[in-house]
């Protein structure tokens, strides 16, 4: 099954 | 002082109206070079990205740097009040409450004005770095649209597979299933017509994808002739709409994943 990432995945919050 | 008119209030119209599904209020950053927004949407999968730069508006001034928080179905609402080829006209003085919004008729005959309340809004904002993307998809924005029409009717997400020979979209449902292929044509040129697609590819990439955040993004067609859709593995899908000589909106959306 898949899952879905999210943005704070994958970019950090500055 | 903020001060920015715009000759036509159909194109303003166009973003709101392409960013509106996705996120309810948003700050938007005014400086001297012109207009910034970010904003994700409440599940945090979707990040939208607003750039229009000071030399696209017929008058811009911004004395210092300001944030507006603004309700975009508010903005939306009175955006419709104005006739598409209205001039408007957006003010705000330092630290106003409300947001002036001003339309004048093309014979100068008319003139109506709007406040819209600002808001304090806390939001979540990230980094996006600069990314070396796999492939470049060129396509039609129009095309784009009808894909994801086509692929909801079938699935809820969609696979866009990136490779020399094109670009292939792919869904799967209780229904059954179905892919459109877009072949990649070397040139777009007048030949190949307006709706050709280009894939510039340094390696084949796949992605997963909701599609239901695509039929937001495919809100934003009208402001554009192209999307490209640039795809990294194990990065956000990053889908871009040029608005005519004064900047863009991106959309990332973050992958569904094999677990």
């Amino acid at each position: 099954a898949r899952t879905q990432t999210s943005i704070f995945s994958f970019f950090s919050t500055p | 002082m903020i001060e920015a008119v715009l000759p036509q209030a159909s194109l303003l119209k166009k973003i709101i109206e392409a960013i509106k599904e996705l996120v309810s209020e948003a700050n938007f950053d005014f400086s001297e070079t012109g207009i910034r927004l970010q904003a994700m949407d409440k599940s945090h999968i979707a990040l939208s990205f607003l750039h229009l730069r000071n030399d696209g508006f017929s008058e811009y001034r911004c004395d210092r740097s300001q944030t507006l928080g603004i309700n975009l179905e508010s903005f939306s609402k009175v955006l419709k009040c104005a006739a598409n080829d209205d001039q408007v006209q957006i003010k705000a003085t330092d630290k106003a409450e409300s947001l002036s919004i001003s339309f004048e008729s093309t014979a100068k005959d008319r003139v109506s004005e709007f406040n819209v309340k600002l808001m304090d809004i806390d939001i979540d904002s990230v980094d996006v770095p600069d990314m070396d993307y796999q492939a470049t998809v060129n396509m039609s924005s129009q095309e784009f649209a009808r894909i994801v029409r086509d692929m909801m009717t079938i699935g809820e997400a969609i696979t866009i597979d990136a490779t020399k020979q094109g670009v292939k979209f792919s869904t799967s449902g209780d229904a059954g299933e179905g892919n459109i292929l877009l072949r990649h044509r070397k040139t777009i040129d007048e030949e190949d017509g307006p709706s050709s697609t280009s894939v510039e590819i340094n390696e084949p990439v796949s992605h997963s994808l909701a599609l239901k955040f695509l039929a937001n993004f495919a809100k934003a067609a009208p402001l554009a002739d192209r999307v490209s859709i640039n795809l990294i593995e194990d990065a956000p899908v990053m889908f871009e709409f040029k608005i005519s000589d004064m900047g863009h909106i991106r959309f990332y959306l973050a992958p569904q994943i094999e677990e």
